[in-house]
């Protein structure tokens, strides 16, 4: 049959692997037979090939010795497509097609495998095949494909590149652990490989940045759904593990990755990840030097970095739907009339479950709350750097009237959502940083009447829970709290809720 | 939405052999679109199935399926461990070597570590004997570290040595020029005087 | 409160001095300790 044909001519592929180097000009041939007696000339043969090849390679893996080499396969397949990528002449359909194609195949395959196994399904040769799909291509990909010969071809492969890696991501977000709990840990292992993670980070123009923050975000929410307080599965434990040293190893490499994504990242980080957070938080440009925050002689406005916005990768203005043209138009021309539009309109349409410290429900659109405040904020770093820095630090600018009304007129809920949204721009020190430095300062010593103690003790919660936990900490929240503790205006220390809690009270007195 | 796209573009997903993996996939997007509240039981098996299985730094690295002759094992004393020799090591790097490559990724690994202790016949001969691999790249690697450079025109391996003359004479140092004779004598061996150095012939590693 | 995470980033080989900084991403092994035991082999280009 067909299908037994497609086996044979595989399993001579395998073979033929294993008697030569794989740069062999025998393995060229191979290909090059191949595709002239027309083993792959129809969508319909290259369909049953990808089927059968991957069949094959799991069913060996299932039958070999576990101590022997239970990959041989699997990895032969992974040889085949990059090279079915490199050595054809693309001309009916185009490589990003192909490649599609194939790992559609896969996964379709992958998706029966993982419904009728269940339990028993094992991740490891799936997890293998692309392992080994990466590292082929890195191979063959390296110094611009100079080991191709042909000009034209050399280019081809070059802009095809960027088109692999987020291929690759696609499917990654297909398989991730929400949809497939039975690959999690193979899924998480991937999106942080060698080959696969450092590439997009790095690819040009930040091409992998949108899926990688997809990617991020799909572990992130998997986390969030399934961390409950009184009861987090071991297993999502080691996931969270997982993710931590994932996340510190990009923050050691890449930390401009955190910091122009940090707003897509912590719309799907639950609250109680705080040290997590405070990771993305914390992370810094690489270069950049920057003051000891626990000088006592630091002042936040001579700073010389505060002169510089921080990019910011996925603009939130997106995020603001119906409310973006009275944010925008309130910035412009303050009316109390928008100041209502926008207080009213910050809510969901229905409460849902959280898993906040204190709070099992959030009736607030807390990413609609993340994108105005930080919206604000670049508006009014944009503002400074157009006309004067008086124009934005000045209690009567739009900018902090529009966020000051928001504390003003919103519910507890609110309030702690918008302090918690300004907490999270205080960052490395940044024209943001020094911006909401002075909004949250302000905040803390004006006189919102009744409410005054409300809203003074949850901007000191908010800056004290990222100050408690273990390192690291973010340079703007020390730098902050030290001032509020510093001023002269007013004493945390006789504060009624940090003098009625004696835990707090200690704490406060030892900072 | 990819599966999708494509769909509706490409004749090619009528195909019947995309079931019954089709449907099973479309079952996984049901709880895409809406995850379950708390984890049923049945997930969080297959969860940890996943974790009994989780791959290793073993199933992640790099596929080799046709092995070099000469690294073909021999018999060993059973009393010998069968571990890898590349187990992990964050020791700290040896700050006494300077030089741009000591920062760089593979400064850390355990087989950089291992080839800066051996001596340039090893390195010599891991070079030529294992063309195309990790080993010879490394290899590579630390020669140049060491100051040698690599001629493509002769395939050969040339150092320049520096000696500096006592103040007075003509020159301040004498430069000579020695490569390594992999072909017949495999010994290091002076460059005539005739040599000329030309950077394009070098390879820039 | 989250733990101390010193001995998390010396398995990762960042040193704590900024000094030394290096990449880690590039010889990753594993997103955990207990997988991460060997090395894996990092990208590496050899010329003709």
């Amino acid at each position: 049959t067909n299908q037994e044909r497609m086996f044979l001519v595989f399993t001579e592929w395998v073979k033929l692997l294993q008697r030569v180097p794989g740069d062999d000009v025998k393995v060229t041939v191979f290909i090059r037979q191949m595709i002239d007696k027309g083993v792959l000339n129809t969508t319909d043969n290259m369909i049953q090939f990808t089927k059968a090849a991957l069949e094959l390679s799991v069913g060996s893996f299932k039958e070999s010795d576990p101590t022997s080499e239970v990959f041989i396969a699997t990895d032969a397949f992974s040889k085949l497509i990059v090279n079915l990528l490199v050595l054809q002449d693309f001309a009916g359909m185009n490589r990003s097609e192909y490649l599609r194609l194939m790992i559609s195949v896969i996964t379709m395959v992958f998706s029966e495998d993982q419904g009728r196994m269940g339990n028993s399904f094992n991740e490891r040769p799936y997890f293998r095949l692309i392992s080994s799909l990466l590292c082929e291509w890195e191979n063959i990909s390296g110094h611009n494909f100079v080991k191709i010969q042909d000009q034209y071809y050399r280019s081809q492969l070059n802009e095809f590149t960027p088109e692999f890696y987020n291929i690759i991501a696609s499917f990654l977000h297909v398989y991730q652990p929400i949809a497939f709990p039975g690959f999690s840990f193979a899924w998480i292992t991937l999106i942080s490989h060698r080959m696969f993670l450092p590439k997009m980070l790095r690819l040009p123009e930040k091409a992998g940045w949108s899926k990688l923050v997809l990617l991020f975000t799909d572990l992130l929410k998997f986390m969030a759904q399934y961390t409950k307080k009184n009861d987090v599965p071991d297993a999502v434990s080691v996931v969270y593990k997982g993710a931590l040293r994932v996340f510190l190893a990009v923050a050691n490499d890449s930390p401009d990755f955190l910091v122009e994504n940090h707003y897509e990242l912590l719309n799907h980080l639950p609250h109680v990840y705080m040290q997590l957070r405070n990771v993305i938080l914390s992370a810094i440009p690489k270069d950049l030097a920057i003051p000891n925050p626990y000088d006592p002689n630091l002042r936040i406005d001579g700073v010389e970095s505060c002169q510089d916005a921080p990019n910011v990768f996925y603009d939130p203005v997106q995020d603001l739907k119906s409310l973006k043209k009275p944010v925008d138009n309130y910035l412009r021309i303050p009316s109390t009339s928008l100041l209502r539009v926008i207080s009213t309109n910050v809510f969901k349409q229905e409460f849902q479950k959280d898993n906040g410290i204190g709070y099992d429900t959030v009736s607030v659109d807390t990413k609609l709350i993340n994108a105005i405040v930080l919206h604000v904020g670049v508006e009014a770093a944009l503002e400074k750097h157009k006309t004067t820095a008086n124009a934005i630090f000045n209690t009567k600018s739009s900018y902090y009237t529009l966020l000051a009304s928001l504390l003003n007129d919103g519910t507890a809920e609110v309030r702690f959502h918008v302090v918690q949204a300004i907490a999270n721009q205080l960052r490395y020190p940044n024209a943001h940083t020094q911006w909401f430095n002075y909004v949250l300062k302000n905040f803390f010593l004006e006189d919102w009447d009744a409410d005054t103690a409300e809203i003074q003790e949850i901007i000191i919660r908010t800056l004290l829970e990222r100050i408690v936990t273990n390192k690291p900490h973010c340079w703007g929240i020390i730098v902050t709290f030290t001032d509020l503790l510093k001023s002269p205006e007013c004493s945390i220390l006789t504060l009624p809720f940090v003098m009625d809690i004696p835990e707090v009270e200690m704490i406060i007195k030892n900072l | 939405e990819l599966l999708a796209q494509d769909r509706a573009q490409n004749a090619a997903f009528q195909n019947p052999l995309f079931h019954p993996g089709l449907d099973h996939w479309l079952q996984t997007k049901r709880t895409l679109l809406q995850p379950h509240e708390t984890m049923p039981a049945e997930m969080a098996s297959q969860l940890e199935s996943s974790l009994l299985n989780c791959p290793d730094s073993l199933d992640a690295d790099t596929p080799h399926l046709h092995h070099n002759t000469l690294s073909l094992p021999h018999p060993t004393s059973i009393f010998f461990p069968n571990e890898t020799t590349r187990l992990v090591s964050n020791d700290p790097v040896d700050q006494t070597r300077i030089h741009p490559k000591h920062n760089d990724i593979y400064s850390r690994t355990s087989l950089g570590r291992i080839m800066s202790k051996f001596d340039l016949d090893a390195l010599f001969f891991i070079f030529y004997h294992y063309q195309g691999s990790y080993e010879q790249f490394l290899a590579a690697r630390e020669l140049t570290i060491r100051g040698w450079q690599f001629n493509k025109i002769n395939r050969c391996w040339f150092y320049k040595e520096v000696e500096k003359l006592p103040p007075g004479m003509e020159q301040s140092e004498e430069i000579s020029w020695r490569y390594f004779d992999y072909q017949k004598s495999w010994l290091a061996r002076r460059c005539g005087a005739e040599f000329v150095y030309r950077e394009e012939e070098f390879e820039r590693i | 409160l989250g733990i101390d995470l010193t001995p998390v980033l010396h398995s990762l080989g960042i040193p704590s001095n900024q000094q030394s900084r290096h990449r880690v991403l590039d010889t990753f092994q594993s997103p955990w300790i207990e997988t991460s035991r060997s090395e894996v082999e990092p990208r590496f280009f050899v010329p003709e």
